[in-house]
């Protein structure tokens, strides 16, 4: 019932996929079970074109500019951007760390790059994330099949081109399943250069 | 079928667009 009410108004571009905005905080002391995870995740809007992008983007709070411990992210309507919901349980995550500064830049870029289909690896790209930290704040970029290496190499390959990252940047994989067995979104990374 | 795909311009030149206000 909810798709139904997104529709393209004439005259309106649409996207490709329709995708969904959510927003969440915790506090950092308290370990994140899934349990408090979901109750700390809200959704706060769906797009189905360009123009409608904009209206919500245009009215949010820039990451660079939140603080504490939150996350931003924008997922294809009807995947929770959850390491159990069944599109992401073979999936797994491009990590890219972020010196203070960057997250606002950042995040805008790999939005517009999914929106407009840059990555051209079929049905595989479920949403991105940007999460707001203490020191650093981290980009992500999370896939449906982890093993697929022919997809992860070309999303890795789409991020350096459109994120315009310097050669030497340190890319991380981590995969959904790695996440759910250390509790953990950013440790224990698969590092490649 | 065919995709829709956009670059970065298109995108950010229909951020001033009447209709996406």
């Amino acid at each position: 019932a909810r798709s139904k009410e997104v529709v393209a108004p004439p005259g309106e571009h649409p996207l490709q996929y329709r995708y969904t905005f959510w927003y969440s905080r915790r506090t950092p002391s308290r370990p994140a079970s899934t349990h408090n995870y979901e109750q700390n995740i809200r959704q706060f809007g769906t797009v189905a074109t360009v123009e409608q992008f904009w209206r919500v983007y245009s009215h949010l709070v820039r990451p660079g500019d939140l603080s504490g411990y939150s996350d931003f992210h924008l997922f294809k309507e009807g995947i929770k951007p959850m390491w159990e919901d069944d599109a992401n349980r073979n999936g797994g995550k491009w990590i890219i760390r972020l010196r203070k500064g960057l997250a606002s830049r950042f995040w805008e870029n790999i939005i517009l790059a999914m929106l407009g289909e840059q990555f051209m690896v079929g049905e595989e790209i479920c949403g991105v994330v940007v999460s707001i930290r203490f020191q650093e704040d981290i980009l992500s970029i999370w896939n449906k099949t982890a093993n697929d290496q022919i997809s992860t190499i070309r999303i890795r390959d789409t991020l350096r081109r459109v994120l315009n990252l310097p050669p030497n940047t340190i890319m991380e994989y981590k995969t959904h399943n790695d996440s759910l067995k250390d509790n953990s979104s950013f440790r224990n990374t698969k590092l490649t250069l | 079928g065919t995709r829709i795909i956009y670059d970065r311009k298109f995108l950010l030149d229909r951020r001033n667009s009447p209709l996406a206000q």
